[in-house]
C-alpha cells in the first residue's frame, strides 16, 4: 500500500497551481483556442473567465470535432465559434481540501483534474504524471 | 503496497490488442492522420507499416505545429506532408514479456506504451488508465 507518505500529501502541494495553467477564456472563438493549445503543446486545456471561475475543458479532439464536415475538415469556421459553444462543461470539480484517494478514483477517467477553492475559484490542475510520479516512487520506495 | 495481484498481472492482460487499436499508416499524409484522429477521439495514435512493425506516434498537437505558419495555421499544407516527416521516432517500445513495475516507470512521462513482440511486430497498447484503474482498486483494497 502506498500509504504513508503518499497518501498524505495534500492536493494543494501536489498541485500545478493557476498561473501556471494554460487556458482560455470564455469568448474566445476556436482559432485563438486552437492557437493556444498548439503553443503550448497541451491537448486539453480549462476554459475561465476572468474572475478566473472554472467553466470547462477545451481541447483538440472537441475543436476538430466542431468542424467535422461531410466531405472535409472546415477550418475556415473555427474563426466563427467560440469556446463556450463547444466546451466539455460537465467536468469534476475537486475542492482544494480534498484527498489525494479521492482523487485517484477520477483520474482513472480524466487525464487531469480542476481544482477550485471553496468559492468556486480556479486554483489549479492535477495532472495524472504527479500522481503516477509518486505511486511510482511509493511502489517501488 | 499495491504489490500481490496488481504486479503480478502481465502486460497482455492489461494491454488493449493490436486490433483495437487506432492507428496510421507509414506514407498516409497529415490530412488522412487528422481525420483518423478525429474520429477516433483520440489525441496520439501509433503509426504503423503494412506489415505492423512500429514507426513512431502521431498526435494533434505535432500535426498543428508542423503547420503553424508565422501569421496563422495554414491547413493547406496538411495534405503536402506525411506522418513519417513529423512523427515521433524515439518512443518506449515495451516487449510482451516485461514487467508491469518497470512500465509504471515509463507511464510517468508517457500517456500509453506501445507493446511489441520479440520480432519488433506491434502488439497493442497499455494507456494509462488501465494502470490507475487497478492501482486504483489495490490501494482501495
Ligand atoms: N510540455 C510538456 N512537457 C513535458 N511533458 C509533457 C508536455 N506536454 C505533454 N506532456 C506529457 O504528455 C502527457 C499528455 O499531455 P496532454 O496535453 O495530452 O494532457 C495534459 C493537459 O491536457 C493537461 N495539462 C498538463 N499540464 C498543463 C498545464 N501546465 N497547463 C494546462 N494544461 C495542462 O493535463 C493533461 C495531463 O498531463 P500529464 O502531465 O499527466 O501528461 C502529459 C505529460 O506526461
Ligand atoms: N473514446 C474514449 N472513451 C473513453 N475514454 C476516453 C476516450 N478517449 C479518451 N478517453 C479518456 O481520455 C484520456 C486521454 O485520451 P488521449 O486520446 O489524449 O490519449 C490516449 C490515446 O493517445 C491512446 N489511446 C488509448 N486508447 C487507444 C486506442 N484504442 N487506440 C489508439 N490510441 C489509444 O492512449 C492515451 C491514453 O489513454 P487513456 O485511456 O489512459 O486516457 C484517455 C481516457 O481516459
Amino acid at each position: 500500500l502506498p500509504s504513508g507518505e503518499f497518501l498524505e500529501l495534500t492536493i494543494k502541494q501536489l498541485m500545478i497551481p493557476s498561473e501556471r495553467v494554460a487556458h482560455v477564456q470564455i469568448g474566445n472563438n476556436l482559432e485563438h483556442a486552437l492557437l493556444v493549445l498548439t503553443k503550448s503543446g497541451y491537448t486539453a486545456i480549462p476554459v475561465l473567465d476572468p474572475h478566473y471561475k472554472l467553466h470547462g475543458l477545451i481541447s483538440t479532439p472537441i475543436i476538430m470535432d466542431s468542424i467535422l464536415g461531410l466531405e472535409r475538415i472546415e477550418f475556415e469556421s473555427l474563426e466563427n465559434k467560440r469556446v463556450e459553444e463547444v466546451m466539455k462543461s460537465s467536468i469534476p470539480r475537486v475542492k482544494l481540501s480534498a484527498s489525494i484517494i479521492d482523487s485517484l478514483d477520477l483520474l482513472v477517467n480524466h487525464p487531469f483534474l480542476c481544482i477550485e477553492n471553496e468559492d468556486g475559484f480556479f486554483e489549479g490542475i492535477l495532472p495524472r504524471s504527479t500522481v503516477l510520479n509518486h505511486l511510482n516512487k511509493a511502489v517501488k520506495g
